[in-house]
């Protein structure tokens, strides 16, 4: 299983559709400070089904809604689609057949959430189940945000736990 | 449950005392348990950079905390493998010795993991094998072109 | 006392408005009080880096809350004016264009302050008039040495 | 008024004396992690009277004496000197006239701290008074070390207020 695209349309600072193709297992993102890197982790942390706004740095779930620039209005609606080559049927289930699998979540202003899966719509519930036994989700640490470090070194001994029984 | 704790805790532990000497190029790290009480101990991260003593990851210097981090979030991603991993600026305040230990350590990892990493760091970027440019060309708005590792600097430039 | 915040306040909101645009290139700064009474209110530092909407320095990416801290930093400096200034490694997450402004802003600053500064960076090492080496050649003991920029980009592989 | 050497003897990594002679108004420290950088910043933070050890990054008072290595045996006592030109008489007071003020600390194993201006042993509370004025103090904000930026990051408005009240 890999994942092959990430494909980002009015996504906090991605407000244009922008698909990034990986390529390779050693992938850089790179650019100046304020330019949007940090905001494609918090899009895959959304799409696989984060329910709290303040892990992705925002206050409530239409935050991630681009919300204007000087040069652009707001927009209406925030859409991620992850794109996984899925030949090896590591997503299991009735999925496992499909060579590609497309897991896609969209929000509108009123905060409410939508899930696709291969297109077709689905519970949040579906989208966490084809990602049990990957090390997918949420809040695996298949994802380090920007902070997640200190926030290890800092922990005392009873939050180091809680970390590893959350791991488990 | 006691259990399932004690096998976390020793699966963490086992895998931490492999990654730290990769990433200091040598010395050792282990879990602790500050209670007898499997219920309700805390964990302590104990670390010894090569050619120091041990002691708590809270006594080392702010490179070395990092590094150690860095160790603990690899042995527990391999608790539960998943096949991409994203890292967000973890090398910042590395020094370049230990970036170049972390980037081995990544590109050995990348034979089963697909690796994103976000950095600042030009070393980290050369051990990449495709770099995605961000920019912002126009206010607030990111888009993305792909870029070669002098490029990439020049990016950098903002 | 009420006057003596109020006083502080302004000040220090008058220096970042000050600080901010040469660190950022432009955009502007300040500090709000969260609440109309003196003696109970917080403070925030609201921020605009260029191109972008003003926003609670909490809602930036990485690299744009340390550079907004550091102008916080040499706000509150300039209230009690220091003949020397200690930094270490505020450098880290910023990129190379703000890592070039915030030197120029260190040089300038520096006709009437001394400023001891502690980098990976190799642009901020460039900007030093002198380079002290910290070296533990012996386990766990430190010894210094004076370095040209070329040496300590060797030494920084450690 | 300027600092011109920092003296370290038997502090944290600093074992053996050590001068860091300061020629310029723009010096860098460098070397790799671990070496002892932020060492010094704690030795000029110590010897201007930091009176609480987690300020230090130790437990007790006695943690920033050299405590062995692979290679060598602790020692018993520690020092730091700070030696500053004073040809404008910004250090006031009776030490007005010295073209050079020489402010020292040192500490042994029972915790005990000793104080000396120009070599004559004093009191902490006489090395406090002359920075009185100066800026400099174990609190100021000439002193910034490794943190404090993502302390007042992640500072919330009642604690920011208190860094501004504390700097005033
Ligand atoms: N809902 C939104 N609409 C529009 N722009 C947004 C939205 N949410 C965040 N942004 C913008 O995204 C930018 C932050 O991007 P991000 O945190 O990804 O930066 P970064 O590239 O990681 O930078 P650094 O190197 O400093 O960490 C900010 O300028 C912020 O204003
Ligand atoms: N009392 C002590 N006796 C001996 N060594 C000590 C003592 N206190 C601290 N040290 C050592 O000093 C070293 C830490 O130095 P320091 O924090 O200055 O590193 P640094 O150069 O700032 O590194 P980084 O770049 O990672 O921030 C550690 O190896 C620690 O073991
Ligand atoms: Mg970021
Ligand atoms: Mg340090």
């Amino acid at each position: 299983m890999r994942l092959n695209k990430i494909k980002l349309a009015g996504f906090k600072s991605f407000v244009d559709p922008t698909t990034l193709n990986l390529t390779s297992n050693l992938v850089g993102i790179v650019g100046p400070n304020g330019c949007g890197k940090s905001n494609t982790i918090d899009a895959v942390r959304w799409v696989m089904g984060e329910s709290s706004a303040k892990h992705l740095r925002g206050q409530s779930m239409d935050d991630v809604i681009f919300n204007g620039s000087s040069s652009r209005k707001p927009v209406a609606q925030a859409s991620i689609e992850l794109i996984f080559d899925n030949s090896d049927g590591a997503i299991g289930g009735e999925y496992a057949k499909f060579n590609e699998v497309s897991v896609r979540r969209s929000v509108s202003r009123d905060g409410q959430s939508t899930y696709y899966l291969n297109g077709t719509r689905c519970r949040r519930r579906d989208i966490t189940d084809i990602f049990l036994g990957t090390g997918l989700g949420p809040r695996s640490y298949a994802i380090i945000e920007q902070g997640m470090i200190s926030r290890l070194i800092e922990a005392k001994p009873q939050e180091l736990r809680v970390y590893l029984e959350e791991a488990a | 449950t006691r259990e399932r704790f004690k096998e976390t805790f020793d699966k963490v532990n086992a895998k931490i005392q492999e990654k730290f000497p990769k990433l200091f190029g040598g010395g050792h790290a282990h879990l602790e348990m500050t209670d007898d009480d499997l219920l309700t101990t805390g964990v302590a991260i104990m670390a010894r950079p090569p050619g120091k003593r041990i002691s708590n990851i809270h006594l080392m210097s702010g490179g070395e905390k990092a590094l150690t981090a860095v160790a603990m979030v690899f042995a527990i991603f391999e608790l539960n493998p998943a096949p991409f991993c994203m890292l967000d600026e973890v090398d910042a305040p590395l020094d370049e010795a230990n970036v170049g230990r972390f980037c081995e350590l990544v590109k050995e990892m990348s034979a089963q993991v697909q690796f994103i990493f976000i950095t600042h760091n030009k070393v980290t970027m050369e051990m990449s094998q495709q770099l995605i440019g961000v920019t912002m060309r126009e206010s607030g708005v990111s888009r993305i072109v792909d870029v070669d590792v002098a490029e990439a600097a020049l990016m950098a430039m903002g």
